[in-house]
């Protein structure tokens, strides 16, 4: 519990930092393989030119991503996250000072892959985004019911595999609003680049909200 | 560090229980929706003539896999573990005591989908497989040392899609060699069924060295 509550006290001030500088702050999970590094190379490729962007990629272990985003030319801050099982607020925190984070624009935070958290701990973020791969099945949801139910966005990825999968997305989206009636749902595919003008657009629109 | 030692006692339990009844207890984890259920059940259809079968199946929440093993007819426990990440030896020493365990069989253990977990805990279980998805990317044995090394054998599963992806079987066995030189390795798909006769073969010949 005090765990929590020194996590909220960083978060408040991530919180503070974002609203200061007009930072959309965009956190990304999903379970290991989802699509995240592949949505966010992707998006960082089509915001570049309008937006100043920096961004947190993690893992357990290894720099893999942040191998791959610095492709891009975005500045990236790995963090290992070790033996916890997620971020948290103070792991940002910390990163946000190793990064040159521009006035209006967006800092995006891939998060461990990983969809089973005790407690879903809060950034300081503007907006989470979960990554969901048709590959995994319907019932995602409510086996997970957690990190679905805190999404404000659910990204449903891959969808260039639905012509070779058994995927009912019927049964999908029902078990997605028993869960969470309330997050957007946009469906696309990170590789074949299909939903992408819709996710900028929501991105954009989020981030003119908050000035 | 006394979680541990408390959950060693409980292992050490079940590792008895197991030696005692000449049962070959098999523990599957992956990422969510890597397909451990599917295989699962494909496994049960397989043994069941020949083998005395039970099988323990963990998630954050809700009985889906639990009902779709039912479908088998072999018996299963549904355990939801709520805020823990996965499962631990002190949660399958009371689902053992709730199922028809026969003598010279197997126990199956789904965990639940989790990749990340601080501490890998000893169930008891006498070997350690894990299912992965070519879906996630080739990468996930060094995102995800703690899981990978403690395997006895990987799965590589859904190679049905391959012709569809991105997918370097190369790099992919050059990650997990690096991280787990001696598991074996199995492909196939538990939707065509492909590789399962090898699986299958591999459980029996599990089974017998313990006798
Ligand atoms: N077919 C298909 N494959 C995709 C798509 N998006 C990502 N992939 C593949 O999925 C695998 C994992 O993609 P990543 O972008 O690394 O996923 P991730 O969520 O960042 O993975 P972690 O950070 O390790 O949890 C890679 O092999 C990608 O090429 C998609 O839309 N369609
Ligand atoms: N194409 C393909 N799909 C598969 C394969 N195996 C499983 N699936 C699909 O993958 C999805 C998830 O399969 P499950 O068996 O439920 O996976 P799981 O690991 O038990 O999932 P959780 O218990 O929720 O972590 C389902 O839609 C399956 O039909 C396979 O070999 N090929
Ligand atoms: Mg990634
Ligand atoms: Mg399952
Ligand atoms: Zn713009
Ligand atoms: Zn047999």
């Amino acid at each position: 519990q005090s765990l929590v509550a020194e996590n909220n006290r960083y978060a408040d001030d991530n919180r503070q930092f974002f609203k200061k500088n007009d930072i959309t702050a965009v956190h990304l999970v999903s379970s290991p393989g989802s699509g995240k590094t592949t949505l966010l190379m992707s998006t960082l490729n089509r915001l570049q030119a309008d937006h100043a962007l920096a961004v947190i990629a993690a893992d357990q272990d290894s720099e893999q991503d942040s191998k791959r985003i610095a492709q891009t030319g975005i500045s990236v801050k790995q963090i290992n996250t070790g033996q916890y099982c997620h971020l948290n607020a103070k792991m940002v925190h910390h990163a946000l000072k190793q990064l040159p984070v521009a006035e209006d624009g967006f800092v995006f935070i891939e998060d461990v892959g990983n969809l089973v958290v005790p407690e879903v701990f809060d950034l300081g973020e503007s907006y989470r985004v979960l990554v969901w791969s048709i590959t995994e099945g319907e019932d995602k949801p409510i086996k997970y019911p957690a990190m679905f139910e805190k999404a404000d966005l659910i990204f449903l990825n891959k969808i260039d595999l639905l012509p070779h999968l058994n995927f009912n997305s019927e049964k999908c989206l029902n078990y997605l609003r028993e869960i969470n009636p309330k997050a957007a749902v946009l469906t696309g595919s990170a590789a074949t680049q299909e939903g992408m003008c819709e996710w900028v657009n929501w991105l954009e629109k989020m981030a003119s909200k908050s000035k």
